[in-house]
This record gives structure tokens, sequence and C-alpha cells, in this order.
């Protein structure tokens, strides 16, 4: 298995060897891969170990062989429709953001409870009310639900997204989930990453 | 040295012991505690150990001793207050989440260079101009920025909060930044989630 903490890193790579495409560079050193991703050379060379031999002895690593293994690896070869539940400041910040689509992942609809924000247009993205979502994911082939509506109504719609269909959820509300075993949840708590950030300040500070 | 992944779940114990003394319960079972968290008991009977020895054998953890603990390791039994650079969708969905104020996170003002915010509020919390923002930094005692600015203004707002006396960055732009040792800086790239989703989904769907 590969380790999580490996996997968090691929999209740094990514994102870095996406750069160097841009600048037309071909050939990249590991060292210069490495510094310009944050981590050590070694830590570099061990996360990509998992994935087979890529590095050309002396050379370094071709950038476009590169980037196409680890889209392969993150499954973005393809393309991913998404559905977000809760057209709130968090769900309509996420459905206009361009980040996204750079890797094949595309917002198709926001859905909500409050008939204010129904038919609207978030962009040029749809607030469809919670009534349509499943009948949405079945005919416009989706695979993904985003939830941010309140902490209270998460697992509802949780239970929702899973009976339409869906087989990954990515959950921004601060509660557990349950789902059945062939759904996979990827928890996301903005909340964690400032108190991390506290945490080593306040460690600094005595 | 404590292990990252160990920081990373002391915000998860502390919002599941907030839910249980809400509920004015006084003594849970690691078990029951690990369950609600979503870890296994000895993966949390591990991380505790860090910090001391807690448990009272054979009754389980007092809830209101252990949150006061984790607030200490957290260091959020001190106030803290974050100005946010880059008012736009998600500057402004993270100024008016309230999830924050309950850890004793404060966001005190956002700042933007589009004259078009500047004046305006958000919630409660004043728009300013960038110019302003060092002289503000100063005189309220401000130790946190967040960056939600583009990715190409994000180094050139990273050296102004250096400059302005902030010792922590919590960065949502999509590159790294360069600082002192003496800063800290915490990275928040919400693609990593979505990207570890279709990781997992990809590999499910084989
Ligand atoms: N705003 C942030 O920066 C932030 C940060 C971290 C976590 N979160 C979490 O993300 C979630 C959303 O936060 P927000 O700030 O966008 O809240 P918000 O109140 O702005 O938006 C919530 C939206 O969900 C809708 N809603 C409520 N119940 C629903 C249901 N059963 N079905 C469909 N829609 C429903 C509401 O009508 C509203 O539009 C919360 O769980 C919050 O804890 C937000
Ligand atoms: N929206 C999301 O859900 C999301 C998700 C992941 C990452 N991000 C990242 O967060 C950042 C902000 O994204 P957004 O969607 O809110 O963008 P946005 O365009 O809505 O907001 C950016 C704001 O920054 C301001 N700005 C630009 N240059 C500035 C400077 N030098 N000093 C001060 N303010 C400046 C702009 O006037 C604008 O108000 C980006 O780096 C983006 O990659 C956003």
């Amino acid at each position: 298995v590969i380790p999580r903490a490996t996997i968090s890193r691929l999209p740094v790579y990514f994102r870095v060897l996406m750069e160097l495409s841009h600048m037309e560079v071909s050939l990249v050193s590991s060292d210069e891969l490495a510094a310009r991703s944050g981590v050590s050379s070694s830590q570099l060379r061990k996360d990509l170990s998992y994935f087979g031999e890529f590095g050309i002895r002396g050379a370094g690593y071709d950038v476009g062989f590169l980037l196409q293994k680890i889209r392969e690896i993150l499954g973005i070869h393809r393309e991913w429709r998404l559905v977000i539940a809760g057209a709130g400041k968090l769900g309509t910040a996420l459905a206009r953001y361009s980040g996204f689509a750079q890797h094949g992942l595309e917002v198709a609809a926001l859905f909500d409870i409050d008939p204010g924000k129904q038919g609207k247009m978030t962009g040029k993205i749809p607030v469809l009310p919670m009534e349509d979502l499943t009948g949405f994911v079945q005919e416009h082939d989706i695979q993904i639900g985003v939830i941010t509506v309140p902490a209270q109504a998460a697992q509802g719609v949780a239970d929702l997204m899973v009976r339409a269909g869906l087989k990954g959820i990515w959950n921004f509300a601060p509660v557990r989930i349950e789902v059945p075993d062939d759904v996979i949840v990827q928890y996301e708590d903005l909340v964690v990453g400032l108190l991390t950030l506290s945490h080593h300040l306040s460690r600094r500070m005595r």
C-alpha cells in the first residue's frame, strides 16, 4: 500500500512539473524537483519509487513522462464530475474555483434547500433544489459529491448521495459521516490546518 | 518531536470532547472516544501518550481535564488574532466562518488591492487597503496572516506580512513561499484533498 503522506505529495510534484512544462523544460534533476516541491531529494526519490523506475541515471526525470505517470496515479487522466450540496459561503467559493478544472475535475451543479438560492447561478453553475439531486446524478454521470452544509445536516445529505449512486464524498462539515463500505469519504477540516499552525506558534513563543 | 499526524488528529479529539461536554458527559472510555473520532483505540492511546498520562485506569478519561490539556497543546488556551490578505471568494468565506471563533481564533480584518472591495464589510469584518496592513498588525496585536490571493501575488504578500512582524502564515495559494526561519508557514492545498479522493476512487474502479 502507498502511504497516505506520499499520495498527498503527488499533487505538489504534479503542480511543479506543470510549471516546468509551461517553461518548456523537458528534463529536471531530482534535486531541483525536490527543492521546488519543498521536500528533500531522498524523500522525492522514495515517493516516486512506489510507482516504478522513472529517473534517467545522471540526467534526472523526463518532465512530460513523469506528468503523465502522476496523472494516471492520481486518477486524473480521466474526467471526474462533481456536485456540491450546500450553496453557502464555502460551497460557492469551491464551485467557482478554476483550479479544479485544470485537473479534469468539473463541478456540474450546486444543490441547496433554501428556495432563495435555487434557480440562481454561481458563475456558469446552476443552483438546483435538493429534491433534484438523485435524478441529476444519474442523468449527468456524476461520480463525486461535495458536502458543504452545516454539521447537523451532513449525515442526511450523505445518505441522499449514497442512494443516488455516488461512490466518492468530499466532506467539509466537521462531523464523521457513516457510509457503506463501497463509498469513500475524504474529510477536509480547515480548522485542523489553523490549529496545527497555532500549535507550532505556541511552542515557539514559550 | 510529536509526529505531524498526531497533531492533526488532536483537533478531531478536541471537537469530539467538546460535543461530549455539551452533552454533560464527564467521563469517556478510550474505546468510545476513539470510535467517535474515527480512529482505533490503540492509535488514540498512542497519540495521547506523547503528552503525559491522562486516563484513569479502568474508568477512561476525564472530559474536562482532557479538553483543557488539548487546548494547551494546540495553543488555543490563548487568543490568536488573524488578518486575511485577499478578500475574494475564499478569503470572504473564511472570514465569515464561525468555526474559528469557537477555538479562540479571531479574524480582525481583510485586506485587498482592489479599490472596489476596500471600505466594504464582510459580516462585521472590514476590508482595508493593503497599504494599511503593517500599521494594522502592529496596532491590533495580530499574530497570524492568511494568504488567499492569486498564486503570482502570494510571495509579495508574504514578504509584506513578514516585514509587518507576523510570525505565522496560513497559505492557500498553490505556490511555495520563502520566509525567514523564525516565521512558520502552514500550507493548505484544497486540490490535494480532491486528488486524494480521485486516486482512491480510480484504484477502486479498476
Ligand atoms: N466557510 C468556511 O470557511 C468553512 C471553513 C471550514 C468548514 N466549513 C464547514 O463547511 C460547511 C458550510 O459552511 P459555510 O460557511 O459555507 O455555511 P453557510 O451557512 O454559508 O452555507 C450552508 C448552506 O447549506 C444549505 N443547507 C442547509 N441544510 C441543507 C440541507 N439539508 N441540504 C442542502 N443544503 C442545505 C444552506 O441553505 C446554506 O446555503 C459547514 O459545515 C462548515 O462547518 C466552512
Ligand atoms: N476558491 C477556492 O475554493 C480555492 C480553492 C483552493 C485554492 N484557492 C486559492 O486561494 C486563492 C484565492 O482564491 P479565490 O478563489 O478566492 O480567488 P479570487 O480571485 O476570488 O480572490 C483573490 C483576491 O485577491 C485580491 N488580490 C490580488 N492580488 C492581491 C495582492 N497583491 N494583495 C492583496 N490582494 C490581492 C483580488 O483583488 C481578489 O479579491 C488562490 O490562490 C487560489 O488558488 C482557492
